[in-house]
């Protein structure tokens, strides 16, 4: 475990973090895609199964349960408990655009045809793009709450954190997994135009919103 | 040696 992978985590979980606590304390998911946290739930879900068959580390574990727990919690929010707040009109993102064809080639591209390894594939594919359904909302409305652009860029800054983490690793163990890196690097090109509002507008005080 | 990929990371 390097800097950079310890500070991806915590990125991460800071993120997962900001979202619970501003839809628990504004009572309000609004602004928030559903579909998004719908798919992080799968990513989480399929990525994590290993949990029931290796044990790795302590951290490992603790960590692997907080994330798909606050994710499970987060879904229930929006289409349970806040239901009311819920702008489905504004989250019209297909899933099944994104989940179809990443299955179909997470059976063709993989390190080994075995189910956990597809679903782990499965995972790392479908998290790349997860978020789409949550840009396409902020680009529909055209802008976002200060609270979910820091959600935004916390969650955006822990996947580029891994990309340090592997750059780190390749030099330092040898190490790379070209799945793992190429859907890395997708998911933080994804963010970039984000990362560019987030910095020009948001870190000078002003309300994240697109020109029209 | 598919049984090394590492599955440490999150």
């Amino acid at each position: 475990m390097n800097l950079f992978r310890l500070a991806g985590d915590v990125s991460h979980l800071l993120a997962i973090i900001i979202l619970l606590l501003k839809i628990w304390r504004t009572r309000s998911c609004a602004g928030i895609s559903g579909k998004s946290q719908i798919l992080f739930a799968l990513v989480f879900t399929t990525r994590y199964l290993d949990l029931l068959t290796t044990f790795i580390s302590f951290y490992n574990t603790t960590m692997k349960v907080i994330y798909i727990g606050c994710s499970y919690a987060t879904v229930w929010m929006i289409y349970a408990k806040f239901k009311a707040t819920y702008d489905s009109n504004h989250d019209t993102f297909r899933m099944e655009f994104l989940v179809i064809p990443i299955a179909a080639l997470s059976l063709l591209v993989n390190h080994d045809f075995a189910p956990l390894e597809i679903l782990w594939t499965f995972s790392i594919y479908l998290e790349s793009v997860a978020i789409l359904p949550q840009l396409f909302m902020v680009s529909k409305t055209g802008e976002a709450e200060t609270i979910t652009s820091h959600y935004l860029f916390a969650l955006g800054l822990y996947r580029a954190l891994y990309l340090m983490n592997w750059i780190w690793r390749f030099f330092a163990e040898g190490f790379f997994d070209l799945i793992a890196i190429v859907a890395g690097l997708v998911q933080t090109i994804l963010y970039c135009d984000f990362f560019y509002l987030y910095i020009t507008k948001v870190l000078k005080g002003k309300k994240l919103s697109l020109p029209a | 040696e598919l049984d090394d990929l590492d599955k440490d990371e999150l």
